[in-house]
């Protein structure tokens, strides 16, 4: 296993999940 | 109210019980005479000053104990429940003069607040939550989570208490379809709650808006796992869990807690180390703590062991004193120390 395994990351996961959840 | 003073009885001697880094410091005999359940440390404030205390519990009593000089410790205040007994404390951080425990028998049914009143001194509790509680976790910022049953709803609810244990604020956090078993704090995220579900899922909430953000499946080889503890580095997310099914039998030795790393934006996930026992060592785990880089369990076998997170090996074993099993490990909320506890109501208290 590998980080790439693990798709895409972003730093700012929280902000954006938090902007694609329903409220 | 009573007040008692611990006795400070022979100590054992450090070079034959204190292993690795542990220093043993000092011992409180909780003499309620029942069976004691669990420890824990808080803040309590009087006429201004603020002292580290220690917060023994046996099925029936809950005792607050102050620090006097040269590591003696005597107890002031003592909580008494007649019918449902004491399962665990609930220390609050960031909050003084009030601790939280949960009652149930098997499982949780209350969870309620210890004060002491600052008029007449009296000790005081206020029921917090009763019915079906599944979790419960004291948070930073003076809150407390729970997740709880309806007739058929999960209930996940939030409070927020003032600065001196006072009134409240209530929140709910959008629940899951799965029963959430535990909760975990993602540290230096206060606005971040992760829980574990019975399907052996992570899901993370925004606990400002109360969101539902993610859940993330952590694999059936972590079934059943609990989240100890969890960290955002570089944009993922680093849990360490409690290794469900420790054998001694393995090549590697007996894992007891694993670290995993999740990508949030993706769910995806993989394991990035276990944390085993030494060759020679068997034992699985009964119960434990984690805090910043150490992780603390109780083992089957009686003992307690001490993992180093980022070393990635065991650095203490600290094997049973006068013949008694350890129960219960917490690590201090206000300092450095590790509180170690038999059935008897024996508490050691060790620096680490």
């Amino acid at each position: 296993c590998s980080k790439a395994d693990l798709g895409p990351i972003s730093l700012n996961w929280f902000e954006e999940l938090s902007s694609e959840a329903p409220p | 109210h009573s007040v008692e003073q611990n006795e400070m009885e022979d100590l054992p001697a450090c070079d034959s019980v204190n292993p690795g880094n542990l220093q043993l410091v000092s011992k409180l005999k909780n003499p309620s005479g029942s069976c004691s359940v669990d420890v824990g440390t808080m803040w309590w404030e009087t006429a201004g000053h603020k002292e580290p205390c220690i917060v023994t519990a046996c099925e029936y009593i809950v005792s607050l104990w102050k620090p006097l000089d040269t590591w003696q410790w005597k107890k002031v205040y003592s909580w008494h429940f007649t019918e449902v007994p004491v399962l665990q404390i609930v220390s609050v951080p960031d909050v003084c003069n009030l601790v939280c425990v949960a009652l149930g028998n098997l499982e949780i049914r209350e969870i309620r607040a210890l004060l002491c009143s600052s008029h007449d001194e009296s000790e005081e509790q206020l029921l917090l939550k009763s019915g079906n509680i599944k979790a419960v976790l004291g948070l930073t910022k003076r809150r407390l989570v729970t997740s709880s049953w309806t007739l058929c709803d999960q209930q996940i609810e939030m409070m927020t208490f003032a600065e001196d244990g006072g009134s409240k604020e209530k929140q709910f956090l959008m629940p899951p379809e799965e029963t959430i078993l535990t909760f975990a704090e993602v540290q230096g995220m206060q606005e971040a709650l992760l829980g574990t579900t019975i399907m052996n899922n992570i899901v993370i909430w925004n606990l400002k808006t109360g969101q539902l953000l993610k859940k993330m499946h952590v694999g059936d080889s972590y079934q059943a796992s609990v989240c100890h503890k969890a960290y955002s580095e570089m944009g993922l997310l680093f849990v360490v869990l409690r290794h469900p099914c420790a054998k001694g039998s393995e090549s590697f030795g007996s894992p007891v807690f694993q670290l995993i790393v999740m990508n949030p934006k993706t769910a995806l996930g993989m394991g990035v180390m276990l944390y085993c026992l030494p060759h020679g060592q068997a034992g699985r785990f009964l119960e434990g703590d984690v805090k910043d880089n150490f992780a603390a369990a109780v083992l089957t076998s009686g003992k307690i062991a001490i993992w180093d997170l980022l070393l990635g090996h065991c650095t203490a074993i600290l094997p049973p004193i006068s013949d008694q099993n350890w129960s219960f490990v917490k690590w201090s909320g206000t300092d450095s120390h590790l509180l170690v506890g038999q059935k008897d109501g024996n508490i050691f208290i060790y620096h680490y």
